[in-house]
């Protein structure tokens, strides 16, 4: 199947824009 | 008892498998026995999204602000952060030993390559850790089949380019089953 794949620069876009509640 | 998988929450992203951290520390001058090991080891949690991780890590003491002998683990949910583990004991371990200053940048950049799945190896990759010693520090990835020479080479190369380490770096692949000779062999009665 397919993998998610993640590079640095977007993990850590995630971390300064949160999911909103 | 089978405990409950974490699942991503609404809106987040998911991540390829879920993880669970742990925290260990010893205790001065006690014997590193398996069962010492074991008992010093501590579940902080699992998760399933990058926003889960993001959540945890962002309240972890840093690596580099650690005191003593301790570890971080981060390993793929279910599989214990032991060489004992069924997923562990025909693997092996990349081992880079690191100068005081760089365990916090290095550990943040090896784990977001791990969940963001950088390392291209299939379902190898078991975890990582980082360990706090008195003179340099160490981390580590850990994968499950140590004599697949394709793939531990693969890890190399993704770690060289994903950690941008000093290029007199020098890293060394372990076997588990090496790791338990040598460890039994510094024990009083062996």
């Amino acid at each position: 199947g397919t993998r998610i794949i993640y590079d640095r620069k977007f993990l850590l876009e995630c971390r300064r824009s949160p999911v909103a509640k | 008892s089978k405990k409950k998988m974490v699942v991503p929450g609404a809106g987040e992203h998911p991540l390829q498998y879920n993880y669970t951290f742990w925290y260990s520390r010893r205790t001065p001058g006690r014997p590193a026995s398996t069962q010492s090991y074991e008992q010093n080891i501590k579940q902080i949690g699992s998760f399933a999204s990058v926003e889960q991780f993001w959540r945890f890590y962002s309240h972890m003491i840093r690596p580099g602000d650690l005191t003593g002998h301790s570890d971080f683990h981060l390993f793929k949910e279910g599989i214990k952060p032991m060489w004992e583990d069924d997923a562990n004991k025909m693997g092996g371990k990349w081992i880079i030993r690191l100068r005081k200053g760089l365990a916090s940048r290095c550990w943040e950049n090896l784990i977001l390559a791990m969940l963001g799945e950088q390392f291209m190896v299939g379902e190898e990759i078991c975890g990582a850790v980082v360990s706090v010693r008195f003179q340099e520090d160490i981390i580590s990835i850990w994968n499950k089949t140590a004599s697949d020479q394709a793939t531990t080479a693969r890890i190399r190369d993704t770690l060289r380019r994903v950690l941008n380490l000093p290029p007199n770096t020098i890293m060394e692949y372990k076997t588990h089953t090496d790791s338990i000779k040598y460890s039994l062999g510094r024990l009083p009665w062996a």
